[in-house]
């Protein structure tokens, strides 16, 4: 482990932490996707498919159960708790996500390190990863305006992307062997997504004005 | 292996 992959697991961490913040905090989900939400739960739940037939160690582990449980927390949260619920943007989080499941399916069909079933999830959560961001980014589109705690949300989600390449830099020339053309090319696509929500998110910082969007 | 070392990140 390299300070680059811990640095990109804490801003995950911490991206969560802050979404659990503000639905907990403020009792609403404005401005958060939930089909975002879904999918990250339902990339978590099929990548770490691995949970009990390989261990790789404490840190893995504890850190597959906390975004596994997370996930499902805000998933259930948005759609059963009485109070947040009401403040879900549904007219505005209309993004079709199953043509995403059925194309990072189709993909990871076609594209697999092994034809097995294992394999075949785990590259399936790599690119739905990579696009599940998507909805959310149209949600915040639409509103236009982005309400402090969503948009440390998902600086965090585009910061632990970052990182993320910076880390598979940093092996790519420190280790022998080192190739996962897969999870490198899904991560490049990842972070491109964002780089529109960081040019925004840098010139309200700079201003220091609340964020906004353009129509 | 191989493996494990194209599934050791999170």
């Amino acid at each position: 482990m390299n300070i680059f992959r811990f640095a990109g697991d804490m801003t995950h961490l911490i991206s969560i932490l802050v979404l659990l913040l503000k639905i907990y905090a403020t009792k609403s989900c404005s401005g958060i996707s939930l089909k975002t939400q879904e999918l990250y739960a339902l990339v978590f739940l099929t990548r770490y498919l691995d949970l009990f037939t390989d261990f790789i160690s404490v840190y893995n582990t504890i850190m597959k159960l906390v975004f596994i449980a997370s996930s499902l927390a805000v998933v259930c949260c948005m759609r059963m708790h009485r109070v947040v619920r009401r403040s879900y943007d549904k007219d505005l989080d209309t993004f079709r996500h199953y043509f995403l499941i059925l194309a990072s399916f189709v993909l990871a069909l076609l594209v697999n390190e092994k034809f097995t079933f294992q394999e075949i999830f785990w590259a399936f959560s790599i690119y739905l990863e990579a696009l599940a961001i998507l909805p959310q980014l149209v949600l915040l589109q639409r509103s236009g305006n982005v309400d402090n705690l969503t948009g440390q949300y998902v600086f965090f989600l585009g910061a632990y992307r970052a990182f993320y390449i910076l880390n598979w830099i940093y092996r790519y020339f420190t280790e022998q062997h080192f190739s996962r053309w897969i999870a490198c090319v899904s991560g490049l696509v990842q972070t491109v997504l964002y780089a529109d929500f960081f040019y925004y998110y840098f010139i309200s910082w700079k201003n220091n004005a609340k964020m906004q969007l353009p129509a | 292996s191989n493996k494990e070392e194209s599934h050791d990140e999170l």
